[in-house]
């Protein structure tokens, strides 16, 4: 068991969830579809607005390591706002709600919304 | 990620997952952690997006991010996709987009629309098969009836393959991780084997949310990437999320 690839044999009694491997359960939120895209964020984003822009420097400093001279960040602030109205809606506009909301550059939250495409080349 | 649909001897369906996310995204030495996975723990919330009061659908999300990856549309149908590599993936997609060739749809935001718009199982699965796209992907899809429960495998433009739950064939489940189900995955990273071994221990008879809770619970199923685990029982509408951590020893995938 403790020998990579730490594989163990089929765990049993974990639920409830307990023990080292839960970390916590995880917060409702209610996201209200008459609101227009750009308020329907509000709530959940200001509550965790220090957390995703924690989340977000992490990214920067993992771009700024591969790219000392800070241009790829730039970038993303600069030049990625330019695809948002490209973007269908309401995902734009929610996305403008969030940068608002969180104070962080809607480059940045762009980005963080397109990582699943960037991620699977 | 691994995301599994299985049915009980009585024909209601249960649908689990470990999203895991930030592999090569920065590994803090001091913490034996992903930088990005151990930031992206604190993000993770349940939606409830409600019209006129009433829910349409439930989802387990990162804050700031607006498409889905899982989520439930309460007696109609469950949904959880899975990240697939393929040197024709995502950024050639986004490269198309920039360039002006915009008839593809975003992954996460096919996903969001499924779950808002999709009226029954083969309306999403119709959807999520057919729809052009920017990035390859694996759907995981379960209904309310007995045998709805499937992995469609997608390219950027066609789906690839279907796998059906098949309850004559034996086959009580459907269980996928990052590889076609129909080849053997990198064997440094097969969490398949020990997800299926589980499965197989658990049998049909026992199967509950709480015994998935017990394979989504097993390591290397349980990595250093994982950051929730979700349980969704569609009869009931019920999703129920719990954040994850793997102390050591564990594998970093």
């Amino acid at each position: 068991q403790f020998v990579p690839p730490y594989t163990e044999d089929c765990r049993s009694g974990m639920y409830p969830p307990n023990g080292p491997t839960f970390r916590g359960n995880v917060t409702w939120y209610t996201i209200n579809l008459d609101l227009p895209p750009r308020q329907r964020w509000t709530q959940a984003i200001s509550d965790k607005k220090t957390e995703l822009g924690a989340m977000i420097q992490v990214i920067k400093d993992f771009a700024n390591a591969f790219v000392p001279s800070g241009k790829l960040i730039e970038l993303v602030d600069k030049d990625l706002p330019l695809i948002l109205d490209t973007l269908p809606s309401p995902f734009n506009e929610e996305m403008k709600g969030i940068a608002d909301a969180s104070g962080l550059p809607l480059g940045e939250v762009i980005l963080f919304n397109v990582f699943y495409e960037v991620f699977t080349a | 990620c691994t995301s599994l649909i299985a049915e009980d001897t009585s024909g209601n369906l249960y649908h689990g997952r470990n999203l895991d996310f930030g592999l090569f995204l920065g590994w803090d030495m001091k913490n034996k952690s992903w930088a990005v996975t151990e930031r992206l723990r604190p993000l993770v919330v349940n939606l409830d997006f409600q019209r006129n009061k009433k829910t349409i659908f439930k989802s387990t999300n990162f804050a700031g991010y607006v498409g889905m990856l899982t989520g439930i549309k309460p007696n109609t149908f469950t949904l959880t996709m899975n990240e697939r590599f393929s040197l024709d993936g995502g950024f050639i997609g986004i490269l198309e987009w920039i360039l002006g060739r915009r008839d593809g749809v975003w992954m996460s935001f096919l996903t969001r629309s499924v779950l808002e718009n999709a009226t029954n199982y083969d309306d999403a699965k119709n959807q999520l098969s057919k729809t052009k796209m920017l990035a390859p992907a694996y759907f995981i899809l379960g209904g309310n009836k007995s045998g709805q429960g499937c992995v469609i495998t997608r390219s950027r433009r066609a789906s690839l393959d279907i796998w059906e739950i098949d309850l004559e064939k034996g086959r009580w489940y459907v269980l996928e991780t990052n590889y076609d189900h129909w080849k053997k995955p990198l064997f440094l990273d097969d969490r398949r084997t020990p997800a299926m071994k589980c499965m197989n221990q658990t049998t049909q008879a026992k199967i509950a949310p709480a015994t998935i809770y017990n394979v989504l619970s097993t390591k290397p199923v349980l990595n250093k990437l994982t950051t929730y685990t979700t349980l969704m029982d569609v009869s009931k509408g019920k999703l129920e999320s719990y954040i994850r951590e793997c102390p050591d020893p564990c594998m970093p995938w």
